[in-house]
């Protein structure tokens, strides 16, 4: 398709932005309400040596962008109206309003949606899809364009375990059946367990 | 777009089919794992009465189609590929092989994605969107259109309301500012918490 093939070229030219600056990105994705924006949030909250940068996309509203501002960290909320994914072109945009400094980080958070986003690169260094324990083990199977394309998947909400019927065991077995490379990490952004295994991998 | 004109005239074309029929329609939408499939579950497990059909949207896989299968409800799975919603003319194609009969109930279980299903009318008599107590309560600021296409929102998941962080009065004004029409209902679909109310409706 015209589109994609148009993305991927802006999609290259931010991947060589970010290589020339020396900065680690990453596009956040998952369903709504997953926690890319508590886990967002988190990481800014322990994160005191690196600069980080954060790129917010929505259909509409700021909430997200206004959470992550409360926080003193800049960033740029992109309304994407009726479009269900972020592009290059946006991203692209953003980063010439962010003016990230070398050896940053620069997080996307993207429309919440395990459909679209799967087929727009950024130019991001990793892709990270959260699946939160509330959603059913079989989303690996039913959405594997996004599992496929991603390099980290992390399974959260793993408070809320006792109460849902989630097998963490064969969510992984399906995702790795989509993906047999794909990285995973268990973690509650809420009660904040075990997030230092994120921190850890994104220094 | 062109794409949504044709699909709005496949659409009332659907909408003539069930009219002639006197069926009664849903278009049932959410986010990934809000519990679209188990809510059919129930439903089918307390209506004796009326013929119920199901049409079953999913990337890939036939896991939802088979849930309803064991069931013994005549059902279709359409896989959408890189797809990101079902459209009128997939529903056309159902519709003939599933031959539903006059008087009865045609469920819709749309792709799970909160923002490309909002644009596609498929014919149905009412669209309903589930919200997870899960998600967060600005789901309806951050995909509007969703909300504003809907005539009946249900609120799922309550059993988990005592370990989640959501104002149900909250999330309900939010979805009344985009529509103030909406109606809603809270339930569980895995505990049957409520289910009547849904029952009444549906009759
Ligand atoms: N119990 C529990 N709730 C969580 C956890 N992480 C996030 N939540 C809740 O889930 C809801 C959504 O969290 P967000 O961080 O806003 O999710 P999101 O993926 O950014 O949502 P969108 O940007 O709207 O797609 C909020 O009510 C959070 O409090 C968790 O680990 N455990
Ligand atoms: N605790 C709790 N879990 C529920 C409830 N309803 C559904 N679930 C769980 O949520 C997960 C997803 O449920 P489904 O009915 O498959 O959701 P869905 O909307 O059909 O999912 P997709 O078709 O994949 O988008 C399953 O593990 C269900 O057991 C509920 O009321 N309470
Ligand atoms: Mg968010
Ligand atoms: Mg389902």
């Amino acid at each position: 398709k015209d589109i994609l093939q148009e993305n991927n070229l802006r999609a290259e030219r931010n991947r060589g932005y970010f290589e020339a600056k020396k900065i680690f990105s990453i596009n956040l994705v998952s369903s709504p309400g997953s926690g890319k924006t508590s886990l967002l949030e988190r990481t800014i909250d322990f994160s005191d040596d690196i600069p980080i940068y954060v790129i917010e996309g929505d259909q509409q509203s700021t909430n997200d962008a206004d959470r992550i501002r409360r926080k003193g960290t800049p960033v740029v909320q992109i309304n994407t109206g009726n479009g269900c994914h972020l592009d290059a072109e946006m991203i692209h945009r953003a980063l010439h309003e962010l003016e990230p400094v070398e050896h940053s980080l620069v997080i996307i958070e993207n429309v919440g949606n395990l459909v679209c986003p799967a087929l727009f690169d950024l130019g991001e260094t990793h892709r990270v899809v959260i699946m939160s324990v509330t959603e059913g083990e079989d989303k690996p199977l039913k959405y594997p364009n996004m599992f496929a394309t991603s390099q980290l998947c992390l399974i959260n909400k793993i408070d809320l375990l006792p109460y849902v019927d989630f097998d963490v065991e064969r969510a992984k077995a399906y995702a790795l059946r989509v993906n047999p490379s794909l990285k995973f990490m268990e973690m509650s952004t809420t009660k904040a367990t075990n997030i230092v295994e994120w921190y850890d991998w994104l220094s």
